[in-house]
């Protein structure tokens, strides 16, 4: 499971 | 980006237009809750601000970014000042610090990194999720709303519906998950379960939106 990086959603 | 995602932020951006169509044309913020859409602007500053400092994503992210923090601002600039007097602080009581406290504090303890824009960003995401309260709990306490008003709402709980077949399409897609903004989401969805009960069994079919006495 990875960790979003940037934030891609608004 | 899927079908999903676009027309979430679609529908998004949609609810907010229709709210300020409400407000001008009917000259009025009757119905409105003042903190839900206060609320809305601590979440966009506190999370799109990271466009001063975070990684380009695209156009369109920078475009919808820029358009929520001015358009809640807006919205409060129309409610505060120019149509301030349709406004009633005293149907809106909903404590803010009920949103505030809990949010805060589960940014501090659920977060991704424990940096402040990480921290920041955590926040938002739970006040989100919390921030449709005031709103809703006005509309418990009038007992009804115009048909305009329940059309802003369906399109703000329809964009939080359609994160889930996003996610659900990101995991099997991308394999990507993120836990945080799925669980508050998948929250802040279930707050909108008996409004569009009602909305799509009495506002849909032409009736009144009236909550049963």
């Amino acid at each position: 499971e990875s960790k979003p990086s940037p934030h891609d959603e608004l | 980006m899927n079908i999903f995602r676009l027309f979430g932020d679609l529908s998004h951006l949609a609810s907010i237009l229709i709210l300020i169509h409400k407000i001008q044309t009917s000259r009025s913020c009757r119905g409105i809750s003042f903190k839900t859409q206060a609320l809305y602007v601590a979440v966009f500053v506190t999370r799109y601000l990271d466009l001063l400092y975070a990684e380009h994503v695209s156009i369109y992210n920078t475009f919808m970014k820029l358009f929520f923090i001015g358009s809640s601002c807006y919205i409060l600039y129309l409610m505060k000042v120019r149509f301030r007097p349709t406004q009633d602080p005293s149907i809106d009581t909903f404590r803010l610090e009920y949103l505030l406290g809990p949010s805060v504090v589960l940014a501090l303890i659920f977060n991704y990194t424990f940096s402040f824009t990480e921290v920041l960003w955590a926040f938002s995401i739970y006040l989100e999720a919390l921030a449709i309260l005031p709103q809703l709990f006005m509309l418990q306490r009038t007992g009804e709303a115009e048909a305009i008003t329940t059309h802003y709402l369906a399109a703000l709980g329809a964009y939080r519906a359609l994160y889930i077949p996003n996610w659900l399409y990101r995991y099997f897609s991308e394999g990507t998950v993120d836990p945080i903004a799925v669980v508050a989401g998948i929250v802040q969805t279930g707050l909108y379960v008996d409004f569009f009960y009602i909305y799509f069994t009495k506002v849909l079919r032409g009736q009144k939106f009236e909550l049963p006495a």
